[in-house]
């Protein structure tokens, strides 16, 4: 099951490594960047991770929602990984302007971008229909991972994005709103 | 399959972006490190992937070697992915002082990382026994995929390790020189 082991990949490659460090870099950027200190709530110093059951991943939030834009990157973090020195771990913050000015940590998980890319090739062995299925396992075991940890634990929130939000120019500001 | 997806992860999410940009940037490289210059052979002009069979995998190559040297990073990539601005691509060249100095690009196969891991951790059902098998299969795997895609080719070589490197000092270094 492909999206049991992209959803582990996902949790000990990457979460695992950068959450723990999120409240961190968040609080470095608002003391470096004064406009953005007052428009972020408690609730909303984590990673928002979006996950579209269609699995249609942009790669520029701005291009989903014009009320999105991106406004620049927190802290890098670097870390030896697997003999790549210094390998870079960086996240981008956006400002969402629906109704007030709000400041969140924002991205889709990548590997659904693995998920989009296999159901297109034939070699893959893996083809549209079943991609839906593995994106819902995908959440599921993700999910579950990170409740069970305490490390990951207010870090994160995960946004599963059924397909009515294909009609909306402004879902990705309403969905920052919401959470 | 774990290893399956991980294999199709590791291509469609990093060497199908890295490899085709690899020759130039190691160009460029040559061309701001002028004592690199001449230690490079044209077949040594690609990524060196290490895939070592039980999955043991090092952080800092020049740990597993006393001859093998950390020396400089390739010229970042940026790409856009996922809502990432940005994001950052790089590896780490070595320098081999085995009989003569060799230059070259090398890593693991960082998806091993989550094979390992995951072989650890009781709740991602999979044990030490079934990681063998799956290195055997995320290897087999990731060299059909290479070797039919034509933009990666000549760009890599894939090097399987088993265990018997483990009792020698010198295995990275002889097998940099081998290849
Ligand atoms: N050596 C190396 N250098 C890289 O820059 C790199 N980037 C990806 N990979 C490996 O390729 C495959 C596909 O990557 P993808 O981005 O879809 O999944 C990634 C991605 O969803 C997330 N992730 C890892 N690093 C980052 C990062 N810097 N920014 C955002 N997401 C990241 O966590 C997953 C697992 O990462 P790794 O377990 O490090 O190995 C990946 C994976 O096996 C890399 N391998």
């Amino acid at each position: 099951n492909v999206a049991h082991g992209l959803a582990w990949s996902f949790y000990l490659g990457y979460l695992q490594l950068v959450l723990p460090r999120l409240e961190e870099a968040i609080s470095a950027f608002c003391a470096s960047h004064q406009s953005s200190a007052s428009l972020w709530s408690r609730g909303s110093k984590r990673l928002f991770i979006l996950i579209p059951i269609n699995a249609n991943i942009s790669h520029k939030l701005e291009n989903e929602d014009e009320r999105v834009h991106f406004y620049d990157s927190l802290p890098n973090s670097q870390l030896d990984r697997g003999g790549v020195r210094g390998r870079v771990y960086k996240h981008s913050v956006y400002r969402s302007l629906e109704d007030q000015a709000h400041d969140c940590v924002l991205e889709y998980a990548t590997p659904l971008l693995t998920l989009h890319s296999m159901s297109q090739d034939r070699s893959a062995a893996f083809g549209e229909p079943q991609r839906r299925e593995q994106v819902l396992l995908f959440y599921r075991t993700l999910r579950d991972i990170l409740e069970r940890s305490l490390e990951c634990r207010n870090r994160y929130t995960l946004i599963l994005l059924n397909d009515e939000h294909e009609g909306d120019p402004h879902y990705l500001s309403k969905c920052i709103l919401r959470h």
